[in-house]
């Protein structure tokens, strides 16, 4: 329907590119495991 | 224009790590019983700030034992983390710690350890002896005969038993059982008959030590006992607390 391509283009348009090589920061938590996790 | 609040604390930055330390810390210095525990993870952290110079930390943290008793001097960063084979126990603990002008101190904290699942251990290692009840028949068995042997073949302080820190049973291929014990030393030799009336030194005297024993039943039977004695810590000005020998006996 008309309404949906509006929703999915607009969606699109709005996307921001990311750069070739680009790493997502790691989540603030939890934490690195320091042993082993049980 | 107000400045931005800064940006929430990472679980892995040095300021959480930080007031991570400060927390074990505390908890393995109020701790009496079994063993230190050394950080893992840092599962979570929360920072409410009260005012200048002053926050309340939330910390939530994954704590692993180690091998050395709580009563032991050796420091925690000399501790060795038991592995994961010897039947892992991991500790869960909440802790509320204020900061103020950089300065650490916690207020609470509350913790609840519980052993890997035996069904985990066997995964990886078939064969491990699993941690067993301190009040199984067999482990309290070897504790006594393994106490009662080191008394009657060491001069000194007669030893008491103060508690049971670990105990593990192997059924397959040989029946062992594997214990792990604390004792304190009391007023009587190991010479005196009446040991039944021998009392534990008042807390500033008393040396402590701990235990361990294997006991082979099947095939064969066989005793294995080794005990350390830490000695009576009394720091002095030309031997530091942490850098003192402390008397050891096998």
């Amino acid at each position: 329907s008309v309404a949906r391509r509006a929703v999915a283009e607009v969606a699109q348009r709005d996307k921001v590119p990311r750069p070739v090589g680009f790493v997502p920061p790691p989540p603030p938590c939890p934490g690195n495991i320091h042993h082993f996790k049980i | 224009v107000p400045a931005a609040p800064p940006a929430p604390l990472g679980c892995d930055d040095p300021e959480s790590e930080a007031a991570a330390e400060a927390a074990v810390n505390y908890i393995n210095g109020h701790s009496h019983h079994g063993y230190k525990f050394v950080l893992n993870r840092i599962e979570n952290i929360r920072v409410l700030p009260q005012g200048a110079n002053n926050e309340i930390i939330f910390l939530e943290l994954d704590l692993l034992e180690t091998t050395c008793h709580i009563l032991s001097p050796t420091p925690l960063a000399n501790c060795t983390v038991r592995s994961f084979t010897d039947h892992a126990v991991e500790g869960d603990c909440d802790v509320k710690l204020q900061k103020v002008n950089g300065q650490l101190s916690v207020l609470a904290s509350k913790c609840h350890s519980n052993p890997d699942s035996n069904e985990d251990v066997h995964q990886v290692c078939p064969d491990c002896p699993l941690l067993a009840l301190s009040n199984d028949t067999e482990v309290l068995a070897t504790v006594t005969e393994a106490l009662s042997d080191y008394n009657s073949k060491n001069a000194g302080a007669y030893l008491k038993l103060l508690e049971i820190g670990r105990a593990k049973i192997q059924y397959h291929p040989a029946h062992i059982v594997f214990v792990e014990f604390a004792v304190a030393a009391t007023n009587c030799s190991t010479e005196e008959a009446n040991v039944e009336a021998c009392q534990l030194l008042p807390d500033d005297q008393s040396n402590f030590g701990f235990c361990t024993a294997t006991k082979v039943i099947r095939p064969s039977q066989e005793l294995q006992v080794n005990c350390q004695v830490y000695g009576h810590q009394v720091p002095t000005p030309d031997t530091p607390f942490l850098s003192r020998v402390f008397q050891s006996t096998t």
